[in-house]
This record gives structure tokens, C-alpha cells and sequence, in this order.
């Protein structure tokens, strides 16, 4: 599960 | 944040720029499709619903704002204030075809079952189709401006750009996001035709023009 580290990209 | 993804947010921020100015600068929209536009305004207006409660960093918010407002003007300048210069018998790409797949897709596969997370599932799945009805109205009318090429040539090295930043994230930080990579990768290839032509025509000096 990716945590919401992902939402660093645009 | 690496090299190439820095690289990639630049080229998508070029091409917004060239084609804010392309219809502006010229008052027209000839040769371009509304409908990839207005894609392009529902990708970043589900992908970014977090822009409030989400502060990551100045450049990351920064770039959100830009990149919906840009998009939100472009639509207006296509469907409103230029809408004489509309092209709009060459812009007829059935859009539900994209929008509804990717939406049922992005319920089926996604990381989480929520409401935000849906959404910006939809997003990516969404922008790597967002640019076909352009392609389709340039193969359809058979040829493209030159600066409307460097406008696609800029999108889709974004994206291809980002591929290299998930190696990257990869190899450096074990981060690792399949359903943004597979959809990165439908993206880039749909290009492949395109940046054929634009490297083998357009950079000597030749105007685009696919077989129709």
C-alpha cells in the first residue's frame, strides 16, 4: 500500500 | 525530487505556457482540441482536490495553482473567447469513451477505496489517454502548426520524463507506484508516433503532417 508519500508529485 | 522529474515538471509547464501564448498571442485555436483541453482541466481538478489540506511545499502547491488555473483558461479561450476560431468539425473524438472506462478502472483498480484516492486513480488513468482526441484532430486534418507540435513534443516528454523519476525513486528512495508508472507507460507510448514525426520532420525544419 503507498502511503501518502506519493502525493509529492504533481 | 531528482533531476528528471524536476525536468518533466518544467517541459509540462512549457508546454501549458506555449499553448496559453499559441492562442492568445494569435487570438486563435485552430488545430486544437477543446476536448483534450477539457481532459486535461478535470485531470488536475481531481488530482489536486487535496491542493488545501495537503501542503507538501511551496513549489508543489505553486505548481498545482498554475497548472489548474492555466487549464481552466485555456478551455475559457477555446470554448469562449476565441470560440469563432474553434475548429470544432476536426475535434470529434467521442470523449466517453475515455471518461468512462478510466472511471469504472479507477473503482476496480486503485490503492485505497476512498473518495480522494478514487479520484486521483481517475486522474492518471485519465491523462494518459487525455491527449488522444488532439492526436486524432491532427491525423484527422492531416497536419499540425509547428508551434502546436512543440506544444505536444513538451507534453509528452513530461511524462516520459516522469518514467526515468520512478526509476529514480526506484533505485534511490524504494519507492514504487505501479498504477502511475503502467499509466506513464500508456502515455509515453501513445506519443511514439508523434515524437517519430516531430524528430524526423519538424526539428529540420519540415511542418508535421500525418498520413491522413
Amino acid at each position: 500500500k503507498r502511503g501518502n508519500c506519493h502525493k509529492d508529485e504533481l | 525530487m531528482n533531476i528528471f522529474r524536476f525536468l518533466g515538471d518544467i517541459s509540462h509547464l512549457s508546454a501549458i505556457i506555449i499553448l496559453l501564448l499559441k492562442i492568445w498571442k494569435s487570438r486563435s485555436c485552430a488545430g486544437i482540441s477543446g476536448k483534450s483541453q477539457l481532459l486535461f482541466a478535470i485531470v488536475f481538478t481531481t488530482r489536486y482536490l487535496d491542493l488545501f489540506t495537503n501542503f507538501i511545499s511551496f513549489y508543489n502547491t505553486s505548481m498545482k495553482v498554475v497548472y489548474v488555473a492555466s487549464s481552466y483558461a485555456t478551455v475559457w479561450m477555446i470554448y469562449s473567447k476565441f470560440k469563432a476560431t474553434y475548429d470544432g468539425n476536426h475535434d470529434t473524438f467521442r470523449v466517453e469513451f475515455l471518461i468512462v472506462p478510466t472511471a469504472i478502472l479507477s473503482f476496480l483498480v486503485n490503492h485505497d477505496f476512498t473518495p480522494l484516492e478514487i479520484l486521483w486513480t481517475f486522474s492518471i488513468y485519465l491523462e494518459s489517454v487525455a491527449i488522444l482526441p488532439q492526436l486524432f484532430m491532427v491525423s484527422k486534418t492531416g497536419e499540425a502548426e509547428t508551434i502546436t507540435s512543440h506544444y505536444l513534443f513538451a507534453l509528452g516528454i513530461y511524462r516520459t520524463l516522469y518514467l526515468f523519476n520512478w526509476i529514480w525513486r526506484y533505485q534511490f528512495e524504494e519507492f514504487f507506484d505501479l498504477i502511475a508508472i503502467v499509466a506513464g507507460l500508456v502515455q509515453t507510448v501513445l506519443y511514439c508516433d508523434f515524437f517519430y514525426l516531430y524528430i524526423t520532420k519538424v526539428l529540420k525544419g519540415k511542418k508535421l503532417s500525418l498520413p491522413a
